[in-house]
């Protein structure tokens, strides 16, 4: 199964 | 006091048409070295980051930091309003919940005011690490608007595979299957009409087709396009905006789960 992950997974809050 | 002079007052009206349809609302932080506006689409799948120097606008004055909360739908709605050979300011007292667009025509003679109120927007600020890219492409940002704009036809997700050689973005779905290779440009004799691949390796990933042509809204921003890929991190679309500054997206690939 092909899944889009939103960016926040990639990029950490600062 | 917040001031910033644009000549070339088309930039920011191309800037609106870049983010509205990606962003609904989004905050312009702004300090002595420019404006700053950094915010995730509606659905926070994708992010957006502007940046537009300080030296690159024509005047410029930024006695405090100010951040402006903005719907920008509304900003591009007055932007629309502003010709395109119109210089437009952008000013803002401090602390004031409010700022003012004023647009001057050519030969000064019609000079119109905006005032729009401001947003409290508590909107979460993210860390975009430097990174080290397996794969820089340079092309023309109108060929890849239209790569984008033809494959979404094909199927909703886009294959982007980069070799030394090339570039091929790839779609398939009910009509069948969709491939445009592009191959890197032998002699750059015009710089805006090539593509130009930096490749430490072969990287191959796969986007949503919906995004990219939200991002390719800024095509008129610039003549040419810079994608970066690495193996599982997101994808940065970027378009530089001359002698002020750019605007980069960002969006992670669809991965096997």
């Amino acid at each position: 199964k092909i899944v889009q992950f939103p960016i926040k997974v990639y990029f950490a809050m600062t | 006091m917040f001031e910033a002079r644009l000549l070339r007052g088309s930039i920011l009206k191309k800037v609106l048409e870049a983010i509205k349809d990606l962003l609904t609302q989004a905050t312009f932080d702004c300090d002595d070295s420019g404006i700053q506006l950094q915010a995730m689409d509606n659905s926070h799948v994708s992010l957006v980051s502007l940046q537009l120097r300080a030296d690159g606008f024509d005047k410029y004055r930024c006695d405090r930091n100010i951040s402006m909360g903005m719907n920008l739908n509304s900003v591009a709605k007055i932007l629309k309003c502003a010709g395109d050979k119109d210089t437009v300011t952008m000013k803002a007292q401090d602390n004031a919940d409010t700022v003012t667009f004023v647009f001057e025509s050519p030969n000064q003679e019609k000079v119109s005011d905006y005032e729009m109120k401001l947003m409290n927007l508590d909107l979460e600020h993210l860390g975009i690490p430097e990174t080290e890219y397996s794969c820089t492409i340079r092309m023309p940002s109108a060929e890849f608007a239209r790569i984008c704009r033809d494959l979404s036809q094909f199927g909703d997700s886009m294959v982007i595979a980069c070799t030394k050689e090339g570039v091929k973005f790839s779609a398939t779905g009910e009509i069948g299957s969709a491939n445009i290779k592009l191959a890197q440009t032998a002699s750059v004799d015009k710089e805006e009409e090539a593509v130009i691949i930096e490749m430490d390796e072969p990287v191959t990933l796969t986007f949503a087709c919906q995004y990219l042509n939200y991002f390719t809204k800024a095509t008129s921003l610039s003549p040419q396009v810079q994608l970066s890929m690495s193996a599982d991190v997101p994808l940065v679309v970027e378009y530089r905006i001359q002698d002020i500054g750019h605007i980069r997206y960002y969006l992670a690939p669809k991965i096997e789960d």
